[in-house]
């Protein structure tokens, strides 16, 4: 899990995902 | 434009200089005046480097971090297996995952049905996802909590007997997304605990 | 010779799959449906992206896309509802659905597909939901929950058609006996038309940009001078000046970055080779039709050049 320091009460955290033969950074923000 | 025999060009009085001489040029001294008041700048691009790093930092106590999240999990609801002795700084979790149960799209292609469509739910998907939480030393006072998606499995025991039908080709189709949404659970309960 | 080149083509977009217009990594930004609507702005043009799937974390499944229609929309409400200000800054992204039914716009019904059915579909139920791009939409093996594997949008799988298919140097029929692109009823503006007018223009109308001309003293019609696009309604809203009334157009566009490239034109007499040898090092979101002095005569989009090349 990648996570970035808390901006604007907002939060993202990544994680990178295999899909078949492909590298899929999926990188969701939520409000903290 | 770079290609023969072409006439396909950029409109000169649309790059945003232009576009600014020629809006100035069409004002009174006082209309440009109400420009400067209206903030009326370009929108900057200059994008903040967002910084990642993996897991989440902390320079408290090994013990106190890990006090802090067990304390998080207990509030969250979540379950963990006692921690055995070679593996005290590592929690394997547990955390019931029962949101609206996933709808068996008859056809998957409608990505965005309207709310109002009844949704059958669908049965035997596993409720529960695993997590493994491991705190890491980097340096002196310096420690790393690190997140590990650890699959799904079944509530009721007798489910998980089943096996899990596509070992191998389970990590190649997952969906990061209910992990990443546990993990800012789990982040925002430790930084409002802190 | 176009003929040939063109089946060709379509033989190449019938043998691909969306996947295989995936770079080897990628990265998708997804929101929660629970963030702010001014918060998620912000993150879009942090990331230099215009939309982005959306996460509903308490029903665990997707939402839909957030677009530039959605902050259209936002903006039509605030001009419906002045005394509403307070709720558009406290606004979520689940709040957007209510914000549709309350200017009566129907929902974007968003069609997606499954990243390894043909090229070929993907581009037909673009052209069908008329979107201007297509999330791809798998299955988790696991807990059947839906997975946004990508967006794809019509600007990449023509560029994606351009970098792979050498036919595209024999389309050299030139615009004006190919017939396609919009040349009848465009709606234009004037650099002082109220910026508010423009927006209602592109929901009226539903077009995602709208041509502005010069003023003539005899009010004949002007040249193309600039155009008003969908997502500069973006940097309206992080201006916050989108309550200011008297806003023209003109002044609107001063918001543009610095780094805009700038508005492509064309001519009738210009191929479908030389347009898309461009797309393949420009964005090119779509083409302005002028005559030699530079008047309007109609207007070229990406929806355009996918329907052609797919279907003739």
């Amino acid at each position: 899990l990648a996570t970035t320091s808390i901006k604007h009460n907002t939060l993202a955290v990544a994680s990178i995902v295999r899909y078949k033969q492909k590298y899929s950074t999926q990188i969701l923000y939520a409000p903290l | 434009s770079n290609v023969a025999n072409s006439t396909i060009a950029i409109l000169p009085s649309s790059l945003p200089q232009l576009h600014r001489a020629y809006i100035m040029e069409h004002l009174t001294p006082e209309q440009q005046q109400v420009i400067q008041s209206k903030n009326l700048t370009p929108l900057s691009t200059k994008k903040s480097k967002t910084r990642w790093h993996f897991g989440i930092r902390s320079r408290s106590y090994p013990l106190d971090v890990m006090g802090e999240i067990y304390r998080a999990l207990q509030n969250l609801g979540a379950e963990w297996s006692k921690p055995s002795e070679e593996e005290l700084w590592t929690i394997r979790v547990r955390w019931k995952y029962s949101p609206a149960k996933p709808t068996v799209d008859a056809d998957l292609d409608d990505f965005h049905k309207p709310e109002e469509e009844e949704e059958e739910p669908v049965s035997n998907t596993p409720d529960m996802m695993k997590m493994q939480i491991q705190l890491f030393q980097l340096e002196p006072n310096n420690y790393l909590v690190d997140f590990k998606f650890g699959g799904w499995e079944f509530s009721n025991p007798e489910e998980n007997k089943a096996g899990v039908e596509g070992e191998d080709d389970e990590m190649s189709s997952f969906s990061a997304y209910p992990f990443l949404h546990m993990a800012t659970r789990l982040i925002m309960e430790l930084a409002v605990n802190s | 010779e176009q003929q040939a080149a063109l089946e060709s083509m379509r033989q190449f977009i019938k043998s691909k799959t969306s996947y295989d217009v995936l770079p080897v990594s990628y990265r998708l930004i997804v929101l929660d449906t629970s963030l702010l609507v001014k918060k998620s702005l912000n993150i879009l043009l942090q990331n230099n992206v215009v939309s982005a799937p959306l996460w509903n974390s308490t029903k665990s499944k997707f939402a839909g896309l957030l677009t530039s229609t959605d902050f259209i929309n936002v903006i039509q409400y605030y001009f419906q509802f002045p005394t509403k200000m307070d709720l558009v800054e406290s606004l979520t992204l689940d709040g957007l659905r209510d914000i549709e039914r309350a200017i009566g716009v129907a929902p974007m019904e968003t069609a997606s597909i499954h990243p390894f059915k043909s090229l070929y579909d993907a581009c037909l139920k673009m052209i069908s939901s008329k979107a201007r791009r297509i999330p791809l939409v798998d299955k988790d093996l696991k807990t059947q929950r839906e997975i946004v594997v990508s967006v794809l949008t019509q600007y990449r799988i023509l560029k994606f058609v351009s970098l792979n298919c050498k036919e595209i140097t024999r389309l050299n029929i030139p615009l004006k006996e190919l017939n396609i692109g919009t040349y009848e009823g465009l709606s234009t503006v004037s650099m002082s038309t109220p910026v508010m007018d423009v927006i209602h223009l592109l929901t009226s109308r539903n077009v995602s940009s709208v041509p502005i001309l010069s003023e003539t003293q005899d009010g004949s019609q002007g040249t193309l001078i600039n155009v008003y696009e969908g997502i500069d309604v973006l940097a309206l809203i992080k201006g916050g000046i989108y309550n200011d009334l008297s806003l023209s157009v003109g002044e609107a566009l001063l918001k543009r970055p610095e780094d805009f490239e700038g508005v492509f034109t064309c001519t009738l007499n210009d191929k479908l080779s030389t347009i898309l040898e461009i797309i393949k090092k420009n964005r090119v979101h779509r083409l302005f039709v002028v005559d030699d002095q530079g008047f309007l005569k109609g207007v070229v989009t990406l929806s355009d050049i996918l329907q052609y090349i797919l279907l003739g």
